[in-house]
């Protein structure tokens, strides 16, 4: 970054571009490039190096917090709950394989509910993962009621005395009032069986989407207690910078980054190496 | 919405002159500023705004509106023309099926668009047949399977074999039950992976299709040059397909992908259902994308 460049006002305004190249959206984008050019005014800077410095502090201050990256809440009581949501094709039921990989691993015993029951071949994509994994997993037929399938499962994971219950839910628009309110449902009868489930609620942002993923963030929270977002497809070109106008906005802290489509290619989320990868 | 944000920038442009480089500056970053935040990417939104500028300096400022509605229409036609026009042509062969190729990033909605392509030709006469060639998703055949069974359209699937060969083998397969048109359902991918970028490549050179479709979701960001232009360098492209318009993302990838690869739009997804699809519209899109 930035090697033998002279710090100068047109170095500024490539950066401002190349925070708009990484999805952070104008608004964010002026709001940091405004702080650099205070800084830069104040003299703060000796070499373009310290403006790459400053950058990297600040988003990983506004990504960072205890919240980010960490590991799945664990209730204090097993079941853990984690209800895995988002718009079509974010990368929801890889993700969910990927989840059940890390905690197999970890010697948890785990459960996948199925509660996709409306797109073709959900429950079977899902059923192939568990298959795989080595998991069991709770399902019923295409059109089934999703809601009566958390139930079940919230039920089985009970008695089967599971250690985490992965909840994957069929893609939805936000836009969508009524597939929103049956996320809504989903969580509530879930409570009815788990009073403090779900535990987690992971909103699965593909990290191609540009500002769009802000409305996802904000109506989704609006639906479920969303507490986090598992960031996939970060192993492509795009940056996934929305998740800093996410971090503003609403609040969500991001947790996982997904970066490839077996279940191993899913990372804890590290606030420097997302700062790093948004310069290169 | 921008208009107002126009007329306000351009209250102080008297009703008797041009409209110069000057005048239109601010209104024009206005411009700027709502197409980023529609996710038009950054390169493409600085050479639309040169190209406005260069149409609408030297114009007379029309007096029977205000100021800020002259420049939204130049920024509106020229959107339109960008991205136009609406053209859902697809090239029939005469003699042999016509082949059409679906490509695309993962999750973009591929498969589901293979099935609405399928509806779409059905009512329009043709005996379509849906290829399962992505090998790699879990349940990716079944899936397209699903769908060709609700709409009763047959589809080609192998229970080995890599996607070329299948491709290959497929369109003998439609010459031999008569189906006249053969839709290639491909497994998603990154434009960096080599690997399978060489292997959809390698689809298209068995294959000849006389369609190739990019699929691409409207909620993309700035990456959507990336990957368009890829995938356009790479494969013969002859067409876009823009799904999830039913969203409220505003779209701006439509005109950064237009940009980049100057190839037509020609299909939207409006939805999960097989028949939510259409035509695209430009002028629809111009308006989506200015907000
Ligand atoms: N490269 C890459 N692909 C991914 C990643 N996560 C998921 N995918 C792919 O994205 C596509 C969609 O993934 P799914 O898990 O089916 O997405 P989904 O959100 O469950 O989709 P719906 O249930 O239809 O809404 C598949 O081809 C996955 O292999 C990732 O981190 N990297
Ligand atoms: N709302 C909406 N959803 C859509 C549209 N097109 C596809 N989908 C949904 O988007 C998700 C992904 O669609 P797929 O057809 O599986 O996408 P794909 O490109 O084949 O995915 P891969 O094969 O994994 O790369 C599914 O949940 C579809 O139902 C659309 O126009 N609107
Ligand atoms: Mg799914
Ligand atoms: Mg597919």
């Amino acid at each position: 970054f930035a090697i033998g460049r002279k710090l100068d006002q047109d170095l500024i305004d490539e950066l401002e571009e190349k925070l708009i190249a990484a999805d952070m959206g104008p608004a964010t984008a002026t709001q940091i490039i405004d702080e650099v050019k205070a800084a830069y005014k104040a003299r703060a800077f000796k070499d373009p190096n310290d403006v790459y410095v400053f950058l990297k502090d600040k988003i990983r201050a506004l990504l960072g917090g205890p919240d980010a990256g960490g590991d799945i809440r664990f209730a204090a009581t097993p079941p853990t709950v984690v209800l895995v949501v988002g718009v079509n094709g974010s990368g929801k039921t890889t993700s969910i394989a990927k989840l059940a990989s890390i905690l197999t691993k970890e010697k948890k015993k785990v459960l996948l509910a199925a509660c996709d029951t409306f797109r073709a071949a959900a429950v079977e994509q899902l059923e192939i993962w568990s298959q795989r994994i080595g998991v069991e997993i709770i399902k019923a037929q295409t059109g089934a009621d999703p809601a009566a399938v958390a139930f079940d499962a919230a039920d089985a994971a009970v008695a089967r005395k599971v250690d985490v219950l992965l909840v994957d839910t069929a893609g939805r628009l936000h836009t969508k009032e009524n597939l929103m309110q049956e996320l809504g449902k989903i969580q509530r009868v879930i409570k009815k069986k788990l009073p403090d489930a779900p535990h987690e609620v992971l909103l699965v942002l593909d990290a191609t989407t540009g500002q769009n993923a802000i409305a996802q963030a904000k109506t989704f929270r609006e639906v479920v207690d969303v507490t986090g977002l598992f960031l996939a497809k970060l192993d492509g070109t795009a940056k996934g910078g929305v998740v800093i106008g996410i971090r503003n906005e609403v609040g969500l802290p991001v947790k996982f980054v997904g970066v490839g489509e077996t279940p191993d290619d899913v990372e804890r989320f590290d606030p420097d190496a997302f700062a790093e990868a948004l310069f290169e | 919405s921008i208009t107002e944000k126009l007329t306000a920038a351009f209250s102080r442009l008297t009703s008797r002159g041009k409209l110069t480089e000057a005048n239109i500056q601010e209104g024009l970053r206005e411009v700027r500023q709502a197409l980023l935040e529609a996710d038009v990417n950054f390169k493409v939104a600085k050479d639309f705004i040169a190209s406005v500028t260069a149409k609408a300096v030297g114009k007379e400022v029309i007096e029977s509106i205000r100021p800020g509605q002259q420049i939204v229409k130049i920024v509106h036609d020229e959107l339109v023309a960008l991205m136009g026009p609406t053209d859902g042509y697809i090239h029939w062969q005469s003699s042999g099926p016509t082949v059409i190729l679906m490509a695309g990033l993962q999750g973009s909605g591929k498969t589901t668009t293979c099935g609405k392509l399928a509806k779409y030709l059905v009512k329009k006469g043709k005996r379509p047949l849906l290829v399962a060639a992505d090998v790699q998703r879990p349940a990716a055949i079944q899936q397209l399977q699903v769908l060709g069974k609700d709409l009763g359209v047959p589809v080609y699937a192998e229970p080995s074999g890599r996607p070329p060969k299948i491709c290959e083998r497929a369109i003998g397969h439609a010459k031999e039950t008569d189906r006249d048109v053969v839709i290639l359902d491909t497994a998603g991918r990154l434009h960096i992976d080599a690997a399978l970028m060489q292997e959809v490549k390698e689809v298209a050179d068995r294959t000849k299709p006389d369609e190739i479709f990019l699929v691409c979701d409207a909620m993309t960001g700035q990456d959507a040059v990336n990957s368009a232009s890829a995938f356009h360098a790479q494969l013969p492209l002859t067409g876009v397909v823009l799904t999830k318009l039913d969203g409220d993302a505003r779209g701006g990838a439509a005109m950064s992908v237009k940009a980049v690869t100057g190839k037509p739009i020609k299909f939207v997804g409006l939805g999960e259902k097989l028949d939510e699809f259409d035509e695209f519209h430009p002028d629809r899109m111009a308006s989506r994308i200015l907000g």
